[in-house]
């Protein structure tokens, strides 16, 4: 039965995309079967992978809107992993959405024909507290907080606890934290280490052992359309998401 | 009558709140009458100026979802501009306006009675193209898209411009663009001279002289609630938005 982790923050800009590409990629090297799934309209995880749109393809916006099987919306990446693409469609889902019963847990009823098939199922959730990030959230087991080691990312956390705990008490109470992920740490700088220090003080052993540095091969990767293990293996952006993959499975077998 | 300005892009984290508090805060410097509106639930706008959440202040919450008139809602700030403080109530506005008449326009109608206040009106919006983005550029004069020297930030634009001209049809004929903003450029890396290179070939005369340098002290500011100027005036950071307000004034003489 697949783990289904949400990559969420409301926050933008704060690695979510890299960090669902690149776990996804990581597990898959390490010989389990991973399905990532793009529910952000800006469909930045499925251009990541080097998947160019295509007006015949079947996305999450058919899944989600217009109910169609999800295996229809499945694709083979060349990195031993599946992706459900995203398109712009789903911008509109919001407002499309609204009407339709069950509204937040449209993605988790269109999963479970297919948990069985993978050992990971990763969502790469758009920046807001939407419709689409519910789902996620609705639909996962736990979630992954990327947390870029600035102010405004800080500020952001407290207000992601609050939808989680209204999202355990009306969705899905089983829904853990998987950890939070610091990411584009940069040792340069003191504003770094003084927003990972508080975040390790404040959230202790819910704050993953690894850390994420900036590193210019994470942001080149995705203008090749690859994971950064297939663009540069031995840079320090793609050792550190192989040692938080090794991280994630090592919690996994605690559980 | 003011200038009203959209800071927009769907893409997270590219610098708009950035771009909102140190362009206000630098017109202000050269004594334009200055109004800072935050539309993003996230409320960065707010805490980088140092307003914390109270209970009886009113908000941008207030103004578009409760109708009550903004000048209820306006504060000043030490800074020589005034604030609509944004909260985190915002976040249910898009399902709370969806059935409201004319909701796309609810904020040009709110700020119809302050404009022969300020010069400028400055909007700082949310990582998406939803229903308070599109308040905003409904009841802006023009557009001002900050976009980060990275591959993801370049791939939103045509999606944004595609809004802009679906607004421009059925809301606002008369929404220009601003210029795009080059934002958190890396002169030690090949990838931001590439995207800068790509972007000003592409859209040229429309792209910003101006363009801002990644400067730590641009993301150390916020946690002291001032605008970069006020917290260090020699910085590169602080420099560089000084230049672009001088930009958007010749280039408000042009027009
Ligand atoms: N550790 C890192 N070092 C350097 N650059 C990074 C790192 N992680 C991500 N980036 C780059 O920073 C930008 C933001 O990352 P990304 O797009 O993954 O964030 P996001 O949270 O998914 O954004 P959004 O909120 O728009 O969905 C991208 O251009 C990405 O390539
Ligand atoms: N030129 C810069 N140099 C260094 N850091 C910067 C620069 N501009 C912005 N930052 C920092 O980068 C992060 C993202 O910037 P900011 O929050 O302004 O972007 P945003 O587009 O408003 O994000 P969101 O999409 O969440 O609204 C913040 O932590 C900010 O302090
Ligand atoms: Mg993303
Ligand atoms: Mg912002």
């Amino acid at each position: 039965m697949a783990k289904t982790l949400a990559i969420a923050n409301q926050k933008g800009g704060v690695g979510k995309t890299t960090t669902a590409i690149n776990l996804a990629a990581s597990l898959a090297k390490l010989n389990h079967r991973v399905l990532l799934i793009d529910i952000d309209p800006q469909a930045n995880a499925t251009s990541g992978v080097g998947i160019q749109r295509s007006g015949s393809q079947r996305t999450t916006y058919h899944v989600l809107v217009l109910k169609e099987p999800i295996e229809n919306a499945i694709l083979s990446t060349e990195f031993s992993f599946d992706l459900v693409p995203s398109d712009r469609h789903l911008a509109g889902a919001e407002i499309e959405m609204v009407d339709l019963a069950d509204r937040e847990l449209l993605l988790r009823a269109a999963i479970a024909p297919i948990r069985d098939r993978y050992d990971f199922i990763i969502l790469d959730c758009p920046p807001a507290l939407n419709l689409l990030t519910i789902n996620g959230l609705a639909a996962a087991d736990s979630l992954l907080v990327p947390i870029q080691c600035e102010y405004y990312a800080l500020e952001g956390v407290s207000e992601l606890f609050n939808t989680l705990a209204r999202i355990r008490r009306l969705l899905n109470p089983q829904l853990k934290i998987e950890g939070l992920l610091l990411t584009m740490y940069d040792a340069s700088t003191n504003l770094s280490a003084a927003v990972a220090a508080d975040l390790r003080n404040f959230y202790s052993s819910l704050v993953f052992q690894t850390t994420i540095p900036r590193n210019v091969r994470l942001a080149e990767a995705p203008s090749y359309g690859k994971p950064v293990i297939y663009y540069d293996q031995r840079s320090r952006g793609a050792e550190a998401y192989f040692q938080l993959a090794q991280e994630v499975l090592a919690n996994d077998q605690k559980t």
